[in-house]
């Protein structure tokens, strides 16, 4: 019902932000903690990800909840090019790569709000 | 058989000329059973315009059609598209210098060339013209611009007294030739460079009663327009082929993505009619 | 309940994207129906900011939707003074308002969304 | 009697000196019945200090306290928010060219002056020094720096080796450290110009065995500096009054609010503290 798709579109924007935080986080003060922090919030965003194509996908949203499905992978990508070239002391590509990751995350929030206001149309 | 999912990206979501584009590209889509996306500014702008690309391509959709509308901005974008596995091909407007894969749209320099051999033709002496342009900073614009003004060239007589921008709306279109007209009362013809111009143009004209002495060229044939050609409000138009680049561009991009050789450069007809073509 | 709280946050998202979009059709198509639109739609969210204090405002997000009620306000004032300006003609004024009530809507739109995070934890 | 509500925006959030300041700011909120809301960037970072200062202005607050941290970019943004009708004052680094009301700090400059002034009464012969500096960009860090050349140019015996900065953190400051000593191994001392610098700079001093033979002299006097101090791995520390900045820059503001007069600048106390200055 509509209230669960509210849940979890919510929850999805809430966790791109938390996993943004702690690559910026990561980054700056480089304390394995933080890495830690990374690896269970993105692992909590890719379960979540997986309830779109169940729970809130319908024949009217469906492009839309595609990229939206595909445009949080396309950030978890960028995270993990961002963490990798950081360990590899590749300072242009991570920085490249978090910007990436930054303007992706964006996207996400406004289609977030896009689909949250075309529920409620149909509501 | 996979169902792809293209993304088409206009200028201007609602503007009558790429509701054409759409609906081509709509029935190509049908017909080869792909789902189309069509997405852009609700008006005409460059950040826009070019942040929905960037979300088409973070949502890693199968293809994009888009305009080539500025090459210091459109080129790096594009590219960089290309090279995350995104094909792109530009309509409308080209990005020759950008890695995009095919253009299928009107040869814009061309375009503005018959325009300008037009005004020559149907007009004789002395000729002050002015010019309301879609966008001072768009590349198709800016090519048909340059093609009029190297075929007046061929002949002194004409005079290009003005050029404004239209933001390719008709408002405005109507207000920069009324602004016109007060700065320089002895215009005695107007060039449209894009689909509303002439309309806008024609509409301040009538207002101001001057109609039948000032010659009128704009851009396609949008039902309004014809019915301006029609009852001689305004002599002739440059058309194009909006329907079949929408078409175009989804059959080529499915040629794309399953393998198959395309021609990189596929022009569209365009041509000058005046009211004596019309059916 | 937590679903109207949900309804009312996305509506006031929703309308501050429309009124939005209403003053900059109005802008650059100049028409007077894009005016009545923005009469409209400007009324339709003030009337709903006002659901924010009887409704959604609680003890723990009191800092938080009293800017948001704030926000709404200032982004109206900026959507005001963008119509006076451009009715004067006033070049300068009426682009400075009109990318003051982008930022603004921006801001209410990010709010949006924490508001709606921070009714996730407590649901 | 009305609730004000006040907004303090600090560089970073989670930093332990701003925590303090912080917990100033809270109990004279407390004592004066006013609802402060704490909001700025996790990591340090110009934009994002700016736009939590916009969406304050925006929210329509009735005082914001926050870092002048760069004259350029913060000046013309704390005059529009005051032409908005909210008072601003600056806490901890000031604007001087901005219409802010009041400045709470310390005098960074002079601050500056202490340290090098405390490096050469507790130095003798040749010294090579190197410093960690907190931002570049940032006007409080500068004068810190520049404050502290000032006074060693009164002798020749001391040389800046090189300068780098820690993005004020902790792991930074000791990256920066260990990259100097790999280029400039004839480093003497070292001179930390924020909270977590002289913390990051012993660590490596001392995973480096170089404790003893380089002197050190930090900022701020976090708990952990305290220690340091106290085991002789640093020998100074400059001090500053975090917890009364907090506290007066609300009770300032109130005053401010309810139309008083206040002084424009207060500088808060600071001095060099060594080992045996501690209680
Ligand atoms: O690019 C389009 C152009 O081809 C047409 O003529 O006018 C409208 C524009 O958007
Ligand atoms: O501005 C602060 C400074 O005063 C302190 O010394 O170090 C941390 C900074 O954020």
């Amino acid at each position: 019902d509509s209230f669960e798709r509210f849940i979890i579109l919510n929850q999805i924007s809430k966790q791109t932000t938390e996993v943004h935080e702690s690559i910026n986080a990561y980054v700056i003060e480089k304390s394995p903690r933080y890495l830690d922090d990374y690896h269970s919030l993105r692992d909590q965003l890719m379960n979540e990800k997986e309830k779109l194509i169940g729970k809130v996908e319908n024949k009217d949203n469906y492009p839309t909840v595609t990229n939206y499905y595909n445009m949080i992978e396309s950030f978890l990508e960028e995270c993990e090019r961002t963490i990798e070239a950081f360990q590899a002391e590749d300072l242009n590509q991570y920085s490249f790569h978090l910007n990436e990751a930054a303007k992706v995350s964006r996207f996400i929030q406004d289609t977030t709000l896009s689909l949250l206001n075309s529920e409620l149309t149909s509501y | 058989k996979p169902n792809y999912h293209l993304v088409l990206v206009p200028e201007e979501i609602n503007n009558d000329y790429w509701k054409l584009v759409e609906k081509g590209a709509r029935s190509a889509a049908e017909k080869l059973g792909v789902t189309l996306e069509y997405a852009g500014p609700k008006q005409a702008n460059l950040e826009e315009h070019m942040r929905t690309i960037e979300m088409a391509a973070a949502a890693k959709v199968d293809g994009i059609m888009t305009q080539g509308l500025s090459e210091e901005q459109f080129t790096p974008l594009i590219n960089s598209t290309i090279q995350k596995g995104i094909p792109v091909i530009t309509v409308d407007t080209d990005a020759p210098k950008s890695e995009r894969l095919a253009y299928i749209g009107t040869d814009n320099y061309y375009a503005g060339l018959l325009a300008g051999k037009a005004l020559l033709a149907d007009t004789e002496g002395e000729v002050n013209v002015a010019i309301i342009t879609g966008r001072f900073d768009a590349t198709h614009q800016k090519l048909r611009v340059e093609g009029f003004k190297d075929a007046i060239k061929e002949q002194d007589r004409v005079k290009v007294t003005a050029i404004e921008d239209s933001h390719i709306t008709r408002i405005q279109a109507a207000e920069k030739t009324y602004k016109i007209l007060q700065e320089y009362p002895d215009v005695t013809a107007f060039y449209g460079t894009s689909a509303l111009d002439a309309i806008g143009i024609s509409q301040v004209l009538e207002q101001m009663g001057k109609t039948d002495n000032v010659y009128v060229i704009g851009f396609d044939i949008l039902p309004e327009t014809i019915k301006l050609l029609q009852s001689g409000k305004i002599e002739a138009t440059v058309i194009q082929q909006p329907y079949e680049m929408g078409y175009r561009s989804v059959e080529t991009m499915v040629q794309i993505l399953e393998g198959k050789t395309i021609d990189e450069i596929n022009h569209t007809e365009t041509k000058v009619i005046h009211r004596e073509d019309l059916p």
